[in-house]
């Protein structure tokens, strides 16, 4: 019997956001880029902060601020360092 | 668009007419009060204007196309950096890379936040429940404590003026087309493996002798089996997700870290309708002689605006180049042949401190990891451009090519 891998990265799909996307608009292509640290490296997050920092925050959490982005979440791979969500535009 | 979460940062690329800078005073306040950092500019965190303080911030994009139907801040770098400047309390710098009048490069950064030196995180915590929020000190933090990320290094492609046979890919029709080769050419090797597995042989009556007639592969079946497989053709012929991992396999994207060398390498990838693709990749580190996994995982991520006109594709990654995989040279020509664009930019960050073996200059300088990284040529392109910028503890290369 196969078993996935331990570090094999978890894919969850919205397809309730993926299922009507049309990207006539989106004419733009260079992107934008933000980068926020709030640690100089995972292993030495604050003492005050979640054991896993950031990967504590449900997705969920991060709709609301997608949203004023104009961003939605499409897909989220989890894995245990990262995070990966695919988004919409 | 794309979003990475890790412990200790978010990192946010976001294309077309998205207000990314609207988000950040909110990443902030989340990031306070869901994952508790320390915050300093309120006194409780049922002040919705709590934002935890961030240890540093980078703000890049490359010069838009079409800056006056940007909306927000982001019609011009003017407005990204006093948007910048009045969100983070100041302390940034802005910086404009590249040719002013060809596809320069902005970027915005602050330096490491001195106060921001905590202890260590207990390895021992059991849950992900937020322990109280504390303020920072006006006398900082305190002293020096973590340790500090191993191969912090950012390697982003910036491809514009795609070819248009390799665009051709990414748009749905095409995308369509090549799926459902793909299904059909899948369906007649399951048909003929289940043929073999009951004893049919392929051939002439003559040929097959005794094995001629096969039972359990009658019409009838056959007919069930295709109006399910019409079904699943349809869908994995339009669903987005079915489309994006049908074309990053087809595009050659699946091999830039071939799970060959990354066993658990997984791309999750969509193309969108009528066209245009997105694909986020999570690589962990290849496991060791002794089956240990090494480091952490990295990821890269891949946008793509086929339109002739504007066409447009990028590429970043955070996987280290050299040690056990790829080189950096090797991932660069690799993506820009899946493209062929008529000109890209290459940039480099990379944390100061990464060469165990700087590279000796004549003059007795030495010269950094990143700077040997890019010395390689890229076939069939010329090299216009190559600005080195020495942050205080990164370094940038930036180089400029176009098709000879």
């Amino acid at each position: 019997t196969f078993s996935p891998s331990s570090a094999t990265p978890h894919l969850t799909i919205n397809h309730e956001v993926a299922a009507d996307l049309d990207s006539s608009n989106a004419f733009e292509g260079p992107e934008k880029l933000l980068e926020v640290w709030f640690a100089p490296s995972a292993s030495s997050l604050p003492a005050a902060a979640t054991p896993h920092g950031l990967k504590c925050v449900p997705s969920d959490t991060w709709v609301a601020m997608l949203d004023m982005v104009n961003c939605k979440i499409l897909s989220v791979l989890e894995s245990d360092d990262v995070d990966a969500y695919l988004l919409s535009e | 668009s794309s979003m990475f979460v890790f412990p200790h940062k978010l990192i946010l690329k976001t294309c077309g007419t998205t207000t990314l800078l609207l988000g950040l005073q909110r990443l902030l306040h989340i990031a306070a009060v869901h994952a508790g950092f320390p915050f300093h500019n309120a006194k409780s965190l049922d002040d919705i204007r709590a934002a935890a303080t961030p240890y540093r911030v980078f703000y890049s994009r490359k010069n838009f196309l079409f800056p006056d139907k940007q909306k927000g801040p982001h019609r011009s770098w003017k407005q990204e950096v006093k948007y910048l400047d009045d969100t983070l309390e100041g302390g940034g710098s802005a910086y404009m890379v590249g040719k002013m009048n060809r596809d320069h490069w902005y970027l915005y950064i602050t330096s490491p936040n001195q106060t921001l030196t905590p202890p260590l995180t207990p390895d021992s915590e059991p849950n992900c429940q937020p322990t109280p929020a504390t303020t920072i000190s006006s006398n900082g933090g305190s002293s020096a404590g973590g340790s500090y990320s191993q191969n912090d290094e950012t390697l982003e492609i910036l491809m514009t003026d795609l070819d248009p046979e390799n665009a051709k890919q990414f748009f749905l029709s095409h995308a369509s087309a090549v799926a459902s080769d793909k299904l059909t050419v899948e369906a007649k090797n399951a048909r003929k493996n289940a043929q073999e597995s009951l004893g049919c042989l392929s051939g002439t009556p003559d040929e097959l002798g005794v094995f001629g007639h096969c039972e359990g592969i009658d019409d009838e079946s056959d007919n069930r089996v295709d109006g399910a497989k019409g079904t699943e053709i349809e869908e994995l012929t339009t669903e987005g997700h079915a489309l994006g991992s049908v074309i990053s396999e087809h595009c050659g994207l699946n091999d830039v870290y071939p799970t060959s060398v990354y066993p658990d390498a997984k791309v999750d990838a969509y193309l969108f309708s009528p066209c245009g693709f997105s694909a986020n990749g999570v690589i962990p580190a290849p496991p060791n002689a002794e089956g240990q996994k090494p480091g952490a995982t990295h990821y890269f991520t891949v946008h793509v605006t086929p339109e002739s006109g504007f066409s447009y594709a990028s590429f970043e990654t955070n996987v280290p180049g050299g040690q056990n995989g790829r080189t950096t040279a090797e991932i660069i020509e690799h993506v820009v042949n899946i493209f062929r664009p008529g000109r890209f930019s290459v940039t480099l960050f990379e944390a100061k401190g990464q060469s165990a073996n700087p590279y000796s200059l004549s003059d007795g300088t030495f010269k950094s990891l990143s700077m040997q990284r890019l010395v390689d040529p890229v076939r069939g392109y010329r090299r216009m451009d190559r600005i080195v910028h020495d942050f205080e503890d990164y370094d940038l290369v930036f180089r400029f090519y176009e098709r000879e």
